[in-house]
């Protein structure tokens, strides 16, 4: 049957943003003028964690997005 | 701490709620104790809220355990990663909590989520409050265990709620004065979660362990309740029993239980008892002692029945105490006996040790 795809840091990042910091993504495309929106998400989110804010996907902030919490999300929908 | 947009809250304080069902990973009396022990996280003493549980109909907050899609666009994703939501005040789906019970939730075990603990913050959301970027406040986004018995809202959360529905209704200035306690002869007398209760009339004092005392209403406490009760005891699992004539009431902390207020002889009491005048429980016996006139019972809450041999004459029990019990109150296992304006105090053994004023408990 189908091997389900690997989970990587990114995807798993890329539906933490989609789900509680309205991440609207799409699959990055060279020729789109729109730059990917995920590294400002990503800033948003260490913000209100207080950590560091650099728009990259650094290990504590993988840990935060991996531990168990409530599914309302942190910015106004 | 923040709340929804557009001023979204309840316009009443008068809140119900209602378990629609449960999670086979605690009994049913953990999660009833859960759920109510999280909302009054956000009611008497730090908003002017009062919840009252339903047991059929919709209410106000819906509660209920479900797993992946469960009715609204919101699937939970089973175990870890997300634990429950709830919905912003409204109508309709507005303020349910739902539990993703793909998770393991405990009573007060760190080995799975505290129901209780994750109650709280969801019933934050159905308030009106969203996430706190204060960590160590309730309504951060990611779980943190804490002991149940030692939680205390944080400053933050309580600037968010309050920022909804205001602090407490302070008691009424006409509240009922309080009478002079040196020769007050009190109607009952029990633990409760902790602390030590003295009914008389239509008012309870509440004594904490540090030895605060704060009068209230029992109707606050305890809406339906009777005034002027002949007794009360402590069940193990932090349930009061009320009695008042020959009639008994069964609270799980303010809620009456179903089917209450029942008769005596759901006691097995003889229909000659005409009202307890004063009971006690004895957690280690797992006995309740209920006294009527110059007598008192043994009943026994594991086989919910009495003990053979009685009722007992009072002298023969406890010798000294000659009128009858008004009260009676089991600490640090002695028991104490309130008759008349005396106090009188046995070992677990039943000795006579002192004959105490009946202010010992509560000073003038």
């Amino acid at each position: 049957g189908p091997i389900a795809q690997p989970v990587t840091d990114y995807d798993i990042a890329k539906n933490y943003l989609i789900r509680f910091y309205n991440l609207e993504y799409n699959p990055p495309n060279p020729s789109a003028l729109k730059l990917d929106p995920l590294p400002e998400k990503l800033k948003e989110m260490q913000k209100f964690f207080g950590l560091k804010v650099t728009g990259t996907l650094d290990k504590k902030t993988l840990d935060v997005m991996k531990k168990p919490r409530c599914g309302v999300p942190d910015v106004a929908a | 701490y923040s709340t929804f947009g557009g001023g979204s809250k309840w316009q009443t304080n008068k809140l119900t709620y209602r378990i629609v069902n449960y999670t086979p990973d605690m009994s049913v009396a953990e999660v009833d104790e859960s759920i109510e022990k999280a909302l009054q996280v956000w009611a008497g003493q730090v908003t002017p809220l009062r919840f009252t549980r339903m047991y059929s109909g919709t209410a106000d907050i819906m509660i209920l355990f479900a797993t992946k899609n469960h009715g609204d666009i919101f699937p939970f994703d089973g175990r870890n990663g997300v634990l429950a939501h709830a919905f912003a005040p409204s109508s309709g789906i507005g303020g349910d909590a739902h539990f993703d019970d793909d998770e393991f939730f405990t009573f007060r075990s760190q080995r799975g989520f505290v129901l209780f603990l994750v109650a709280a913050h969801e019933f934050g959301h159905s308030l009106g409050l969203t996430h706190s970027s204060v960590p160590g406040a309730l309504m951060f986004p990611t779980y943190s265990f804490t002991d149940p018995d030692r939680f205390s809202l944080h400053d933050d959360d309580i600037s968010g709620i309050q920022s909804l529905y205001g602090a407490p209704i302070q008691p009424d200035p006409e509240s009922p004065t309080t009478p002079s306690y040196c020769n007050l002869i009190l109607d009952a007398v029990t633990t409760f979660r902790g602390e030590t209760m003295f009914f008389k009339d239509n008012l309870v004092w509440r004594r904490s362990p540090s030895g605060s005392v704060a009068q209230h209403l029992i109707k606050n406490l305890w809406p339906n309740a009777p005034d002027n009760i002949d007794a009360v005891y402590e069940h193990p699992v932090e349930k009061l029993y009320l009695f008042k004539g020959k009639q008994v009431w069964a609270f799980n902390h303010n809620s009456l239980e179903l089917g209450y207020p029942k008769t005596l002889s759901s006691f097995g009491l003889p229909p000659s008892v005409t009202k307890v005048s004063a009971a006690v429980h004895n957690k280690i016996s797992g006995k309740t002692l209920l006294f009527f006139d110059i007598y008192y019972y043994s009943y026994n809450e594991k086989m919910k029945k009495m003990d053979k041999g009685y009722p007992k004459r009072l002298e023969d029990g406890f010798r000294g105490v000659t009128g009858e019990v008004t009260a009676a109150h089991l600490s640090k296992n002695k028991i104490y006996l309130f008759s008349g304006t005396k106090v009188f105090e046995f070992s677990s053994n039943r000795k006579l040790l002192r004959v105490l004023n009946n202010n010992y408990f509560l000073s003038c």
